[in-house]
Formats: structure tokens, sequence, C-alpha cells
């Protein structure tokens, strides 16, 4: 465990628990993308499932049944307590696209062809591009609420954090991961665009809104 | 071996 580790896990952590609020204070979910929300729980469930298989310590589990925990309460919340406000018409990114190269990808590049093996690479890939439903309704309405940003930039900075904590891990431990590092990468970079409105934008007290 | 990312990293 080293310092990016942590702050990246924080980092996760802290969008999760926004989303949540968010949707729980303004008994809303208006803005958010139901679709990414279904992919960050397959993403969760997929890659978690050696909680089945093998314990690495208290705070490992922990944090993996947290995070599957959120993922299914935002997705109760979503498409059930809070239907009525979701904005299903503008969330028309179709999934299918990303889930099928996805699929196939993980069962071409892994690092040992067995079922959990797989589904840890299916969940790596998915990961880096589930945010993409939520991008694109972004880039539909043209706008989003403040606290969604927020959410945004922690869950965009803890995969880039995790790029750290990987050139850490390579220089102090000779230990790489390149189906990770690869997926990180894309992942980070998709965040690339909305980390530049989030920075000249939001944080100077601007609502985030795109041209027409 | 990526045995240690695979479990460890969440």
């Amino acid at each position: 465990m080293n310092v990016f580790r942590l702050t990246g896990d924080l980092s996760h952590l802290a969008a999760i628990i926004i989303l949540l609020l968010k949707i729980w204070k303004t008994r809303s979910c208006a803005g958010i993308s139901g679709k990414s929300q279904i992919l960050f729980a397959v993403v969760f469930t997929s890659r978690y499932l050696d909680l089945l298989t093998s314990f690495i310590s208290l705070y490992n589990t922990s944090m993996k049944v947290i995070y599957i925990g959120c993922a299914y309460a935002t997705l109760y919340f979503v498409y059930m307590k809070f239907k009525a406000t979701y904005d299903g018409n503008h969330d028309t990114f179709r999934v299918e696209f990303l889930l099928v190269p996805v699929g196939g990808l993980s069962f071409l590049v892994n690092h040992d062809f067995s079922p959990l093996e797989i589904l840890w690479t299916f969940s790596i890939y998915l990961e880096s591009v589930a945010i993409l439903p939520q991008l694109f309704m972004i880039s539909k309405t043209g706008e989003a609420e403040t606290i969604t940003t927020h959410y945004l930039f922690f869950l965009g900075l803890y995969r880039a954090l995790y790029l750290f904590n990987w050139i850490w891990r390579f220089y102090f431990e000779g230990f790489f991961d390149m189906i990770a590092i690869v997926a990180g990468l894309v992942q980070t970079i998709l965040y690339c665009d909305f980390f530049y409105l989030y920075i000249t934008k939001v944080l100077k007290g601007k609502k985030l809104s795109l041209p027409a | 071996s990526n045995e240690p990312l695979r479990h460890d990293e969440l």
C-alpha cells in the first residue's frame, strides 16, 4: 500500500458516496446516467468475485463490499426509489457497443484463460469505458449539476492516482500489469476533457455548461 | 505474475 493507492481508493469512495448523497438529499437522480451505473455495478460484481476465493486484508474485503453495496444502492435509487426523476430520455448511449467489444477483447487479451481471470479482465476493460454513457448524457443535455461534476472529478482522479501507484509499484516492487495499465490510461484519458472543464469552470464557481 | 494486482487492488 502506498500513498497513491490509498488516496486513489479514498477518491473512488468519495465519488461513490457523493453520488449516493446527492440522490438521497435531493430525492432525485436527474442528470445521472443509469446506464453508467449499471456498468459500474457489473464492473464491481465481475471483479470482486475473488471475495469468495481469497482473503487479502480487512481493508481489502471491506472496501470491496462497500463498493458493491453502494453500486447496487445507487441502482436501486435510480431504477426504483427515485425512478420518476430518472432522465431516461437523455440516457440513450448504446451500451452494447461497449459490452460486445469489451467482452470479446477480454477473451482475446488476458493473463490466463480461466473464468475468474477472464471476468477480472472484462471488469478492467469495462471500467475504462463505463463512464461514456454519463459523459454522452452530459454532452446531450449540454450541462451538469455542480455536485455531479464533483462526482465525476473524484471518479476520474481515482484512476489517475492508480497510474501513479503503478509507477510506484514498478519502481519499488518491479511489478507491473500491462492490462491494468493500458486500461487505466484509456480510462484517465477519457476524463481529460472533463477535467479541463472542471478546473476552468466549476472550480471558479461557474456551472458546467457546454456551448450549444 | 499478476496475482498481487488481481486480488490486492480494488
